[in-house]
């Protein structure tokens, strides 16, 4: 090695110049689009312009018709299995990506009719002790990333961000702009058992006793301005209107009519509340739709947790909170896995995505379920009315459908949820 | 799937989780 290494002649060679340019042009496209992926477009509102960004990987499969993929998918794991073929399929299927059989109820697997069925197994009563904490985790899974907000922006992996109003939708009161979103506003007959118990503000959900500063926090919680300006009631939102739809901006004044029985149903309300000694939730927790920031002392924080193929789908409520709205944004369905995350920027608010926002003790909450290639579909159990993957070109990101949930209780303005209480879950397909 | 958690609270929250840990439903996320 050593005569090998002494003794070899040294031949100079010209490097041909077409080398060196290229060397060059290599370096210059690097430095573009690292400058691309940088910037940031807006519109002529201010609102950020969101588009696909990240390595050449992220573009192909920007082109593959991801949505029809994942409708097939669902459509093919739809279909019935004999019943012979179920407990040797799903124990493969748990085998390979490592699911719990011991804790899914039914534990018999020829009750599962379809890979999609057990997909959305249930879990035995008490396979998952609830925390006392604040906020305990929604889902079973991974958590990929959390901290803090900082200007609105919200951090996907280190050094990618996202801008929080295009996760949640920012609500434009002018139908003039071409973009704003086509919010129709669907009321639903109120669903939940909601009804307030005696004098001791209590109110019961479901059979559980919650006092109204569990739900509501004793202090008047406010909401960040500029993300979600929170419900105001005026009587173009009149939310005794049955499952009328309604649109923003070309408001379809179906409360017209309503406006009778919205009355007798707010004082009625207001009466039941001053009786009980309960706050209505029209008083104190009326909260204004102008730039309120945060309230002093507080911070916004958000968690991003990632739910593998093998884990158990359904999401449960992180807290005691009241869903007031939820914004539906069909968009695309790329894979959300930690190699996706890492390398495609925006894609918690490409994605199609349902944001559930409301409040807690301490001011906003919101819970934004992300679909993924092959989980399009996300069910809510208290909103019947969301379809979600459906056929068709997706719209414009940030382009978003809306419902409220005021009718579900008058008096909270919004769907009450307990801890860890089963909110609904993630379908194949 | 993924779901993304965005709430206000106090600045004396703080989490009781790692990135890259796992979670089940129930378990304690942060406290204040």
């Amino acid at each position: 090695l050593i005569s090998a290494w002494t003794q070899t002649p040294t031949k100079w060679y010209p490097l041909p110049l077409a080398v060196g340019a290229l060397l060059l042009v290599m370096i210059q496209y690097r430095k573009k689009v690292a400058r691309a992926e940088k910037e940031v477009h807006v519109d002529h509102e201010g609102q950020e312009i969101i588009k696909l960004k990240g390595p050449w990987q992220v573009h192909v499969l920007g082109a593959l018709p991801l949505r029809n993929m994942s409708r097939v998918w669902g459509y093919m794991n739809s279909v019935e299995l004999p019943i012979w073929i179920r407990p040797y399929g799903f124990r493969l299927y748990a085998y390979v990506f490592g699911c719990n059989l011991e804790e899914i109820e039914p534990s018999d697997l020829t009750q599962y009719a379809s890979l999609g069925d057990f997909f959305y197994r249930k879990l035995k009563a008490g396979a998952r002790p609830v925390d006392n904490a604040v906020i305990v985790s929604p889902a079973d899974g991974t958590v990929l990333h959390f901290g803090t907000v900082e200007n609105l922006r919200v951090e996907q992996v280190k050094g990618i961000t996202y801008s929080l109003d295009a996760l949640l939708g920012v609500e434009r009161f002018d139908p003039g702009s071409p973009t704003s979103p086509t919010s129709t506003v669907v009321e639903f007959p109120p669903a939940g058992d909601m009804s307030v118990v005696n004098d001791r503000e209590f109110a019961n959900v479901n059979g559980i006793e919650y006092s109204l500063d569990q739900l509501l926090g004793a202090s008047t919680p406010s909401t960040p301005g500029s993300m979600t300006p929170t419900l105001e009631r005026s009587n173009s939102d009149s939310d005794i209107a049955s499952d009328i739809p309604k649109k923003h901006g070309a408001q379809i004044d179906a409360s017209v009519e309503q406006e009778g029985s919205l009355q007798e149903t707010l004082a009625h309300d207001a009466s039941v509340a001053q009786e009980m000694g309960v706050r209505p939730a029209l008083g104190e927790h009326k909260r204004s739709t102008s730039g309120t920031s945060v309230k002093e002392g507080n911070a916004l924080y958000f968690t991003v947790i990632y739910l593998a193929p093998g884990d158990y789908h359904r999401f449960h409520s992180p807290t005691a909170w009241v869903v007031e709205k939820r914004r539906h944004f069909v968009g695309e369905l790329f894979s959300v896995s930690p190699y996706m995350a890492k390398r495609l920027q925006n894609l918690f608010v490409l994605n199609e995505r349902v944001a559930l926002l409301g409040r807690w003790r301490y001011g906003f909450f919101g819970m934004v379920p992300v679909g993924a290639t092959n989980v399009g579909s996300i069910k809510v159990n208290f909103d019947a009315a969301l379809r979600t993957n459906v056929r068709g070109r997706p719209p414009p990101p940030g382009t978003y459908t809306e419902a409220v949930y005021s009718a579900a209780s008058p008096l909270l303005n919004g769907q009450p949820l307990t801890p860890a209480q089963e909110m609904g879950g993630f379908c194949l397909g | 799937s993924t779901i993304v958690l965005v709430f206000e609270a106090p600045k004396s929250f703080e989490f009781a989780v790692k990135a890259g840990q796992k979670v089940k439903v129930g378990n304690r996320l942060g406290d204040v």
